[in-house]
């Protein structure tokens, strides 16, 4: 599956 | 946010607060490695790059500015800091930078979600992460006298982790199985590194006797 490039941690 | 995440969040913060008081109230950085906290700094520098280009919320963003403004704080009283200096102890702290991050940046640079500045220095923020510890942990290893605020530094240093490892289960069961595959075993190798000294940590702390690790 396609990694989903979610930038909200830190 | 859920509250793995933000007990992860905290547990970071909390661990950075206690060495930042450790070093104020002490005069002392004894124990802590300064090529672990300059490798945070560039972790904090190439992960937080997207501050300028995306908006997440403010919490966010205070966050990240703390994370650097600390994390840069300790390397300068380590490095400058007149009294604090003299107590760093630079002939046991022999790590060699390059050797972690020259191998996380080739390795950013194969392995990555899209080949752009930005993600590439996201991603060997990742890698980099994993491994900071490495310094510290042989520096705590070659310590005789571990005192307790750089063991619990360590401690909640490596929890933080161990939290954000159950946050991303948690998001994969509550948020369209979203797959993240380089952060979840990045992290999985960072938690990993801490196996041995969360061991002895719960030890001497269940037999309430002071922190040795075995040479």
């Amino acid at each position: 599956p396609e990694e989903k490039a979610t930038k909200d941690e830190l | 946010m859920n509250v793995f995440r933000l007990a992860g969040d905290m547990t970071h913060l909390l661990s950075i607060i206690i060495l930042l008081l450790k070093i104020r109230a002490t005069k002392s950085c004894t124990g802590i490695s300064l090529k672990t906290q300059e490798l945070y700094v560039i972790v904090f520098l190439t992960r937080y790059l997207d501050l300028f280009t995306k908006y997440i919320s403010f919490y966010n963003t205070t966050m990240k500015l703390v994370f650097l403004g600390t994390s840069i704080s300790i390397v300068w009283y380590m490095r400058y800091h007149k009294v604090v200096k003299q107590t760093y102890n630079k002939d046991q702290d022999t790590f060699r930078h390059y050797f972690l991050a020259i191998p996380c940046f080739l390795l950013a640079l194969l392995i990555h979600h899209e080949f752009t500045v930005i993600e590439v220095l996201w991603t060997f923020s990742i890698y980099l992460e994993a491994v900071a510890i490495l310094p510290q942990l042989v520096l705590l290893q070659r310590s005789r006298n571990i005192d307790n605020l750089t063991g619990n530094y360590v401690f909640l240093l490596g929890a933080y982790r161990a939290l954000y490892l159950v946050n991303w289960v948690y998001r994969y069961f509550t948020e369209n199985h979203l797959v993240r595959w380089i952060p979840w075993l990045s992290g999985l190798v960072q938690t990993t590194l801490y196996a041995d000294f969360f061991y002895y940590y719960i030890k001497s702390w269940k037999n309430n006797e002071k922190l040795q690790l075995p040479a």
